[in-house]
């Protein structure tokens, strides 16, 4: 069976303080 | 470093948006890209980011220019793509309203001057 490719995006997330977080959003 | 719109096609960035936006319902999904010719500005680190909705331009800015450590007197433009300067009174959420691309992000570039030559 073919593989599924998935693609990791890392978004910086900000909080109304400036802080960032990183968060990955995992699409296929 | 390709830009982003050359990175991902047009169905795949407004899925992406989509996707983003019904995760994060009161986050903004922005990117932010360094002018071509720009030769002051240093890179960022990041380009995709996740903004809340009620923060305004300055505040954004401010973060931004925090980000990359300028110097009080070192110059810094956030242009709204194809719409120069947004009003820094505004929110993101109005910004977001008035200038969000057709797949959904919101498109912003960062230069030492306010109008490409």
């Amino acid at each position: 069976p073919a593989a599924t490719a998935v693609a990791k995006n890392v978004y910086a997330v900000l909080d109304l303080y400036g802080r960032i977080t990183a968060v990955s959003i995992v699409s296929s | 470093n390709k830009p982003f719109k050359l990175r991902k096609n047009f169905v795949t960035r407004k899925q992406e948006a989509a996707g983003i936006r019904s995760k994060f319902s009161n986050k903004i999904p922005v990117i932010i890209e360094r002018y071509e010719r720009e030769k002051f500005l240093p890179p960022l680190d990041k380009t995709k980011f996740l903004v809340p909705h009620e923060l305004t331009m300055t505040q954004f800015v401010t973060i931004i220019r925090n980000r990359m450590a300028l110097l009080p007197t070192q110059a810094f433009y956030l242009l709204i793509d194809n719409s120069g300067l947004a009003s820094m009174s505004l929110t993101m959420a109005q910004v977001y309203k008035d200038h969000q691309d057709e797949d959904g992000f919101l498109y912003m570039t960062y230069a030492s001057q306010e109008m490409f030559g």
